[in-house]
């Protein structure tokens, strides 16, 4: 069951001057991380669940944290993925998407089932000397809805990948 | 000596290839031209002086001297270019990077920056700063929002209400930004906008800086007990500066719509695979 109300609640805690400006002891923002990442866990389940409602698609949805550091496990291993951008704003957007992935040659398709102008960016790490590689494709989002963006590694034994398996579904 | 510039078709963005900093930025949809030197310094934190034994905290901001020190001088680069985005990965110490970015039909360039852990081995603490120098003629006169709504004239040395006797000549005019900071000559119009609140002030015409990171070794003694210093190596900060570069009368528009879109992000979410179908019943 998803719940929004435990974040609501470590939100509301953490208007608190302590906790936007970092004059807080450090016990004390420790907690209040703690209540952050506490409240913000049966929220994903809220959030999966109103996707599935309004997808009529139940999946298993992954909320990549550290995407500002190039870290999605999902989009790193698979083969082939979904993405769901979400718009909360009252107009249509273009965005930028940019997930860190292995090497290879991507397909990405939009909800229309056509296939979008995508590039693997190869980029230096602030963090070691490996380099990492990004997809960045545009998203068209409705407003205040969402559309999915199919994504497909080209492999050798999946090279026919242009009639890509994963059903893209309209922006709703 | 060549001149690395990175462009769609609203911006250009030029870099010194000696020092690897920004130089201009040019708006190409207005015709505007201004050169920008952007650079990071830091402030050494005041530990209390013979005026005051007032140190720099985790609530006080106080610098023990007006001129902050730079990272760097000049950056390590390197480019990135293709058909979707344009980079400029600059380098300026172990602790301290930048990526500017420009994706095609986008009006405004992107600096990512990325500081820290914020070295403090020579027991001075720091609070690091982005610095943006311009010609601009902007009469000691600049803006900053208030919770993204109204925005508000700052002035120099300066307060609307009462005659101000200024004694600390940096934080005493270091205001709140919580969406947007903008310097103007009354032509055009240099906006930055941040992902977060953070302070930011224009000491010197044509100027504009914003804080981005700080850590220090003493206590201001207003009931936290504790200096400002992470524990363990120290954090790792990375956010965004969003610049506009625009004539006066366009500004508002521009910023207010590019606030919009960054305080209410369009918000990602992966799933492996095709799942099954769902129905509410």
């Amino acid at each position: 069951t998803g719940d929004s109300a435990p974040l609501k609640e470590a939100m509301a805690v953490l208007q608190h001057h302590d906790a936007i400006t970092g004059t807080a002891r450090q016990n004390v923002v420790n907690d209040y991380a703690r209540q952050l990442a506490a409240g913000w866990r049966p929220c994903e389940v809220l959030v999966s669940n109103a996707l599935a409602q309004l997808s009529f698609y139940k999946q298993n949805f992954s909320f990549c944290h550290e995407l500002n550091i190039s870290i999605c496990p999902v989009s790193q291993n698979s083969e082939q993925f979904q993405v769901t951008v979400y718009n909360p704003l009252g107009r249509k957007v273009h965005q930028m998407v940019r997930l860190p992935v292995s090497e290879g040659i991507f397909f990405v398709k939009d909800p229309n089932g056509k296939t979008v102008p995508s590039n693997v960016v190869i980029l230096p790490s602030s963090y070691s000397k490996k380099y990492l590689c990004e997809l960045v494709f545009s998203a068209s989002v409705p407003a205040l809805g969402f559309s999915i963006y199919s994504v497909v590694k080209v492999t050798v034994h999946n090279s026919q990948a242009q009639s890509l398996q994963a059903s893209p579904r309209r922006p709703r | 000596s060549y001149v690395l510039a990175i462009e769609n078709e609203y911006i250009r963005a030029t870099f010194d290839s000696e020092t690897g900093l920004l130089m201009k930025i040019e708006n190409m949809e207005q015709n505007l031209s201004l050169p920008v030197s952007q650079g990071f310094f830091w402030y050494k934190a005041s530990t209390g002086d013979e005026e005051s034994t007032q140190a720099s905290g985790a609530y006080i901001f106080r610098p023990s001297h007006p001129k902050p020190l730079p990272v760097s001088r000049w950056a390590r680069i390197h480019q990135v270019k293709t058909a979707l985005v344009q980079e400029v990965h600059q380098n300026f110490s172990a602790w301290c990077s930048q990526v500017v970015r420009l994706y095609p039909g986008q009006r405004h360039l992107e600096l990512e920056w990325t500081v820290g852990p914020i070295p403090v081995r020579d027991n001075l603490g720091k609070e690091v700063i982005s610095r943006f120098n311009t010609p601009m003629k902007t009469n000691g006169q600049f803006y900053t929002d208030s919770n993204g709504r109204e925005i508000l004239k700052r002035r120099r040395d300066h307060r609307p209400t009462w005659r101000l006797n200024q004694t600390e000549p940096v934080a005493g005019n270091y205001y709140p930004v919580n969406t947007r900071i903008y310097i103007s000559d009354g032509h055009m119009q240099l906006t930055v906008v941040t992902d977060r609140s953070q302070g930011g002030s224009s000491l010197k015409d044509g100027s504009l800086e914003l804080m981005v990171h700080r850590r220090l070794l003493v206590d201001d003694e207003r009931g936290l007990a504790e200096p400002l210093m992470d524990s363990g190596t120290g954090k790792i900060v990375r956010g965004r500066h969003l610049v506009l570069l625009s004539s006066v009368s366009d500004a508002a528009q521009r910023h207010r719509l590019l606030v919009e879109k960054e305080v209410l992000a369009p918000q990602v979410v992966l799933a492996q695979g095709d799942g099954s179908p769902y129905s509410s019943r």
